[in-house]
This record gives structure tokens, sequence and C-alpha cells, in this order.
């Protein structure tokens, strides 16, 4: 099964 | 001195119902060009990104930039008290630890007034990359409502695949599965009421239903609602909000383990 990956993964702290 | 007048103050509860289940607290970013808000969920998976330009307000005033902290149970109870014909002002002063807000009803019969203490809420800023996406897709909001609540009767996922043939939908679960597809529109009376599939690549994700069934909860605000996909990429769903702004919502995809 899937597993839910974080956002912050993709887009970066500013 | 920051002011900012909504003719249409309905728009301003469909905001706050679309995300209240999502977030707890908001900041509003206040500039001259406008007022943005960004706020993540505590689980860091989904990003909702709210922009509204200053031609939508009658008048703004907005003298230096400044962000206002807001906990959502607060402004959810006050908007309530707004008539969904009235105005509605937002008014705050800088150096004081209040926001106003002021409701006028169409005839300007009756005004209310209501102040709500600013928070100080810590939050993260991210930055979002510009994203060039494999497919993007415009369908009425409505539909996409009904097949997000329809898919999650059967499973917690729904894997959304874009290809020449059009968009599919698919959850499976112990009960069963379905699949719901939908083509390119050739006729159709209503722009609203169309379905348009722009495809650069095809695209096939996982999401979590939970989340999408939260950002249906802005279909109030518009009549169409945009999907953009990239490969393993966050989805982006927007709901336009008048012409003068936009609410997105972004969604990190399940990735096999």
């Amino acid at each position: 099964t899937p597993i839910q990956n974080d956002l912050l993964e993709y887009f970066s702290l500013l | 001195m920051f002011e900012a007048r909504l003719i249409q103050g309905s728009v301003l509860k469909k905001m706050i119902d679309a995300i209240k289940d999502i977030v707890t607290d908001i900041n509003l970013d206040c500039s001259s060009t406008g007022i943005s808000v960004q706020a993540m969920d505590s689980g860091h998976v989904c990003l909702v990104l709210i922009e509204l330009g200053s031609d939508g307000f009658e008048p703004y005033r907005c003298d230096r930039n400044i962000t206002l902290g807001l906990g959502l149970k607060a402004l959810s109870v006050v908007v309530r008290c707004a008539n969904n014909d009235d105005s509605i002002t937002i008014k705050a002063q800088e150096g004081t630890d209040n926001i106003n807000f002021v409701f006028e009803s169409p005839n300007g019969e009756k005004t209310s007034q209501f102040e709500i203490k600013l928070m100080d809420i810590d939050s993260e800023h991210l930055g979002i990359p510009d994203t060039e996406y494999d497919s993007v897709v415009k369908m009425p909001s409505h539909e996409f409502q009904r097949i997000c609540r329809d898919m999650s009767q059967l499973g917690d996922s729904i894997v959304v695949a874009c290809t020449k043939d059009g968009i599919q939908f698919s959850a499976s679960g112990d009960m069963g599965s379905g699949k719901i597809n939908l083509r390119q529109s050739s006729l159709v009376d209503k722009e609203e009421d169309q379905i348009n599939i722009e495809l650069n690549d095809p695209v096939h994700l996982t999401f979590a239903l939970r989340y999408l069934n939260y950002f249906t909860k802005a279909t109030p605000l518009s009549p169409t609602v945009t999907l953009s996909l990239k490969a393993e990429s966050p989805l982006c769903v927007t709901y336009p909000i008048g012409d003068f702004g936009s609410m997105k919502f972004f969604l990190a995809p399940k990735i096999d383990d």
C-alpha cells in the first residue's frame, strides 16, 4: 500500500 | 492603517468554511497589492494558499505591510454573524493587538462591529517552485466534489491518471473497486460545465481522499476547479475567487513503500 509523503519533501522552508 | 472592504461578505464566509478543517490559525499577510494567506496542516501533508488582489476590495488601504494572525475558530464565529448580502470591512491599526470587522447591510440600515484579538502565529513559509505540470484539468467543481465523495466510499486513496483518453479516478478497498472516466467536452452550453484537459505527458498519481474531501469544501466559492498534476509532485487544486483571487490547495502524493 502506498504511504503518505510529506509536503516538505517537495517545497522548501523559506 | 489597514482597511479592506469586501462588498460580497459571503465570499469571506465561504473561504473560512473551506479551510477550517485543515488549519486552526492563519496569518493574513497584507500588502499594497492585496492579501495572501499560506498555511499548512499540522501533519505537513497539505498546504493552503489564498491570494486576494486589492482590486477585489473597495476601498483597500494598506499603508505598510502588516501580518495579522487570527484563530479560525474566533474568525468563524464572527463571520457567521454577518448576513450573506452584507459587506465586510476588515480594519487594523498599527500597534494594536485587535482586528475589527464591520458588517453593513446593502441598504445601510444595519451595521455590526466585532473585534478579535490578534495572535502571534509562528508559521513556516514555504517556497512553492514554479512548476510545469504534466496535465491540467479544468472541470465543474461540483463534479470533482461528487467524485471525491463517491470514491471515498470505496477506499482511503484515489488514483488519478491522465492519458490522451481523458482523466480517470479510481479507488479500491475491501468492498470492491470503482473507476470514473472523464473526457474532454465537445459541445457544452455553459463554459462552467466544460471539462478541459491539457496533456503534456501522461501522469499517474495516488492521493489521500481525506484531504481531497477537505478541499472540496471550497466548492461554493467557484463553479469550476482546476487540477494540476505532475509526476512525483504535489497536486495543486485551484478554486478561482471571482476575478480577483484564488484558493489553492497543494497535496503531497502517496508513494509506494
